[in-house]
Parts: C-alpha cells; sequence; structure tokens
C-alpha cells in the first residue's frame, strides 16, 4: 500500500505527459524517464496510454517493447531480446533487477542465493546482498531476512507488479481458495463451540445427579 | 578575604579578557565559598560554580569543569535564578559530552532546545542558539551505544519536526530506520564532529568508529537470521574477529539478541520477538493490508 | 484499476505467512 500510495503521483504525471506528447522522440524519452525512475515500479497504466500506439511500426518501436518488458518481464527477458531492445542506462538496469526480484517472490517465500544470483547476473554474495539491502529493501519494495547459513532470502513482503491478463485466474482461484478455507475454518470453530456448550451442560447435568445421589444417601444413612 | 575575592575577581576578568580560560578559572577557583568567617549568598556561589566551570569548558577541560558543576549541584535546586539556571544546564550538558556520555548529554541538550521563552532574565535566547542544542542532541544520540535505550531517544527526536530541517537530519533518518550507513555517510557526519568525539579508544577505534560499527552490526541483526565473520566484517569494514568480539560484548550488555557459533563462525541474529508472535504480527499486517484495499475499493466506488 | 490489481496481487503473495524452519517447529 505504501509504494502504491508513494508511487500513485508519479503514475500519473507520467500518464498525463504520455497522453500530450507529439514527437514519437518525446514519447521514447517519456519511456527512458520512466523505466530509469528510481520510485516507479509500475508501467501498465502508462502503456495503457492510447497514444504510446503511435510508436508501433517506428523507430521507436523498440522503446514501447522495453516498457512492456518492464511492465511484465524481468532480466534474463531482456538477455535474450537485447538485440532488439535499446541498451539500459545504469537506473535502467537496478530497475529490472528490482522488478526481477519482485517477480521471483510472486511465485516463492523463499528465495535461493543460486538463483537469484543467475537471475541478476550477480557474481558474489557480497553483491548480492547489497543489492538486495539497498535497492530492494531500503527502497522498501521487498522485506525479509538473509539467511547465509541456508544460503537463501526469505521474503516477508513483496510489492505488487503489473498484472498480465492470464494472471487474473490465478489470483481469483487462490481468493476463492481463501475463501473456502476461511468459511470451512470458521464452520469448524462453529462446531468447535457448540461441542464445548454441549459438554459442558452434560457435565453440569452429571454433577447435579451425583450431588442428589450424595444427598439421598446422606438421608438414608440419618 | 573581601579584598581577596575582589582582586581574584579583578585578576579573573583580564584573564578572561586575553583568553586565557583555565587561568581564569583557576583564579576564581581559589575564592572560599564555603568561608566561616563571611556569610555569601547562595545565588553567588552558584554564579562562581557555574562561572569557573563553564571557563573550564572553554578549554575543554572536562574533568575540573565537574568538579564545580557538581558543586552547583547541590545550590540549583533552591536557586530561582532563571540565567544561572540555564547556564549550569548547558554546562552540565557540554561535560556530559565531553565525557562521552552521549545519551544522557543528548537528553539534556534536547530539553535545553525545548525552552520556550526567548528572553531569560538579560538573555536573550536565539533560535539559532536552540537549533544548535538540538543539533547537538541529535549528534550525541547518533554516537551513543546502539540499543534499545538509544532507539527510544532517537524516536522521540525523529519525531519532533524541528530536527526535518537540521542539516543532520538526513543520518538521523537513517539511523533511526535503522539502515546501514556507509562511508561517505559517515564521512560526512564526521565534518561536523568536535574533536572528542573523534578521538581515539584503547582499542584503536575512534569513537565515531565504534558509534557506526556497533549501529551498523544492530542494522545488520535486523536484516540478516544469520551472518559469516567474514561476511559481517566485510560489511562493517572491519576485521571478522574485531566483528565478532564487537557482536559478543554487544550480546552480553544485552543490547543486541543473538548468539556466536564460533566452530562455524556464525552469528545468530534473534528477532525480540518468537516465531509464533512474528507469525502473528505478519497476519496482522495482512489483515491491514487487506483493509488498505477493501478502502480503496470503496473510495473508487468499486 | 492496476493499482488495485497490484496490491490484491501483492496481498496473496502473504500467505503463507511464515516458513522458516524455527517457526514450522514452533508451530507444530
Amino acid at each position: 500500500m505504501d509504494i502504491e500510495r508513494k508511487q500513485a503521483e508519479i503514475v500519473d504525471h507520467f500518464v498525463k505527459q504520455a497522453a500530450v506528447l507529439d514527437a514519437e522522440a518525446s514519447l521514447a524519452n517519456l519511456i527512458a524517464e520512466a523505466t530509469s525512475h528510481p520510485s516507479l515500479f509500475a508501467f501498465s497504466e502508462i502503456l495503457s496510454v492510447p497514444n504510446l500506439t503511435k510508436l508501433e511500426g517506428t523507430q521507436f518501436a523498440s522503446h514501447l517493447e522495453l516498457l512492456r518488458l518492464f511492465a511484465y518481464g524481468a532480466c534474463s527477458d531482456y538477455k535474450s531480446n537485447s538485440d532488439r531492445l535499446p541498451a539500459l542506462s545504469a537506473d535502467q538496469v537496478r530497475k529490472l533487477k528490482q522488478l526481477t526480484v519482485l517477480m521471483l517472490a510472486e511465485g516463492n517465500k523463499v528465495l535461493p542465493y543460486d538463483q537469484l544470483m543467475q537471475e541478476l547476473d550477480v557474481s558474489n554474495v557480497r553483491e548480492l546482498e547489497d543489492f538486495l539491502i539497498n535497492d530492494c529493501m531500503y527502497a522498501g519494495i521487498v522485506r525479509g531476512k538473509l539467511d547465509q547459513l541456508r544460503r537463501c532470502f526469505e521474503v516477508q513482503f513483496a510489492a505488487g507488479r503489473d498484472l498480465r491478463p492470464e494472471q487474473l485466474n490465478n489470483m481469483i482461484q487462490t481468493l476463492e481458495n481463501w475463501l473456502g478455507t476461511s468459511d470451512n475454518l470458521l464452520h469448524t470453530i462453529q462446531d468447535k463451540i457448540k461441542w464445548a456448550d454441549a459438554m459442558s451442560e452434560e457435565n453440569k447435568k452429571h454433577r447435579k445427579e451425583i450431588e442428589e445421589k450424595v444427598e439421598d444417601a446422606k438421608q438414608s444413612f440419618k | 578575604e573581601e579584598q581577596v575575592l575582589i582582586i581574584r575577581e579583578k585578576l579573573a576578568e583580564l584573564y578572561e579578557s586575553e583568553q586565557q580560560w583555565s587561568k581564569a578559572a583557576q583564579m576564581l577557583s581559589g575564592i572560599d565559598l564555603d568561608s566561616g568567617i563571611r556569610m555569601l549568598d547562595e545565588t553567588y556561589k552558584l554564579s562562581k560554580c557555574v562561572q569557573i566551570a563553564r571557563l573550564y569548558l572553554e578549554d575543554d577541560d572536562a574533568v575540573n569543569a565537574e568538579a564545580f558543576i557538581n558543586k552547583a549541584s547541590f545550590l540549583v535546586s533552591n536557586s530561582h535564578h532563571e540565567v544561572l539556571n540555564l547556564q549550569y544546564k548547558v554546562c552540565y550538558a557540554r561535560i556530559l559530552d565531553l565525557k562521552r556520555k552521549f545519551l544522557e548529554a543528548a537528553l539534556r541538550y534536547y530539553d535545553i532546545s525545548q525552552i520556550e521563552k526567548r528572553q531569560i532574565g538579560d538573555e536573550e535566547i536565539d533560535e539559532e542558539a536552540l537549533e544548535q542544542a538540538l543539533s547537538a542532541a541529535v549528534t550525541c544520540t547518533i554516537l551513543a551505544a546502539a540499543g534499545p535505550q538509544r532507539s527510544r531517544v532517537l524516536a522521540t527526536l525523529y519525531k519532533d519536526e524541528r530536527c526535518s530541517k537540521l542539516k543532520i537530519y538526513p543520518i538521523l533518518q537513517k539511523v533511526y530506520l535503522e539502515r546501514i550507513l556507509r562511508k561517505p555517510e559517515i564521512d560526512a557526519f564526521a565534518e561536523e564532529l568536535k574533536a572528542h568525539q573523534k578521538a581515539l579508544l584503547p582499542d584503536n577505534f575512534t569513537v565515531l568508529d565504534r558509534a557506526m560499527i556497533e549501529h551498523n552490526l544492530l542494522s545488520a541483526s535486523k536484516l540478516y537470521t544469520n551472518i559469516s565473520f567474514e561476511e559481517l566484517g566485510a560489511l562493517l569494514g572491519i576485521a571478522p574477529q574485531k566483528a565478532e568480539k564487537i557482536a559478543s560484548r554487544m550480546i552480553y550488555e544485552d543490547r543486541m539478541r543473538g548468539s556466536i557459533d564460533q566452530v562455524e563462525a556464525v552469528i545468530h541474529f534473534e528477532d525480540d520477538t518468537e516465531e509464533l508472535q512474528q507469525w502473528d504480527q505478519q497476519i496482522v499486517g495482512l489483515c491491514q493490508a487487506l483493509n488498505d484495499i477493501l478502502d480503496s475499493m470503496t473510495s473508487k466506488g468499486v | 484499476d492496476h493499482s488495485l490489481l497490484r496490491q490484491v496481487s501483492s496481498l496473496l503473495r502473504r500467505l503463507p505467512a511464515m516458513e522458516s524452519e524455527k517457526f514450522q517447529d514452533d508451530f507444530l
């Protein structure tokens, strides 16, 4: 939520710019600016601006492709298509790595160092940890703990990335599962409460019977 | 005695005019304030003690200054002289600072920075002086030993709006958020420090070094479940054995929670809360996030 | 609404809340 709040204004700014810019070169520059911005991790709103379709089929089409990659892709996608895409600045490389970490965190709670080093093209643990600390955790896009013994990063929270349409079904399914599990749990709790009440009543009844019997026995003894 | 007193005061004035602070202080300290022959007024005694302490402090002589401030402590509680009381407070804070009792000094500087009156007796209190006191409070807090007590003072300072206007605010923010400080930031902070705040300690670290290493170690404990001595040393910029030693001292002094496995050469950091409590907190966080989403949806008319 | 979808996506990743070994032991 914090991330969304922080980037809402930035998204708004770029969307407004994208809507009014005329020249293709200016739109390409805007894309470069957006993909380099240190506090922006969401690009689907900008992608949705109809004006950007101007870039299709032009010499700047690769910039539009780059924007799509930043919205939905990762470092490995850039590597496999680098010949068709513009060269990245240092800021863009950092951003893409951050987005890659977010994407990996979508799939797993525990991210092995080896996997991270491979995906992020980092050669040593110190460099990886410095990146995760300074550019991910301190940037507020992930929260977690680094475990050197197990050589992994345990993610507690990760900001959401832009969604591809095909991801929606998974999300709905997960939410339905949550709903189902929560309902079942509530029913189970309800049943347990009823059972506890019933046992308590039976206990009281049994106690009363015993007390009456004791009283009767006392009377007959007298 | 009356005549000796007058002579001593005059000589002290002369020494002061020549900026020979310690000599002026020595001259005044020869006045017998506890004389059985003459009855000296309590305010006069207090003013002399404070004056002598201030003179010694001009030469950074905390030892002698403290002796006289301690004498003043007995007199200040009954004093209604606002100017003297303020001077006493400032002296006391500076002595604590010089003696490297940074947390106590910070609290006193902070107290001074919160003075509301702009005129006390004949003395005008300008905003710059209050800002200096606040800045001194922040500096001392950052230099204080990392741990729960310092965290509380940091929180107070961070939440004080006035601090956001200080030049030193960026580092205060990082220290409060328990973030690792890097060399350029530490060097920039070092430029604002006084000589005694950068003094060399017996273990060959400076006062600043030690404060920064301990802070970074505590920051690392928030980021790592465990870390090898070697990596910790690399992170802190010191030898692994020194990193282990500092960590063990902090754990022993209860300023950091953890354990050391010397066989594996690893430090295990422990959270203040148990695993199940952390789990609870995660679920609370999830519920809050869910609430935020529902609020967003409502505000957007979904 | 892209922003809402991203928030929901982030929310869904929050469970399971913890997966460390120590937590599994304590939870059991």
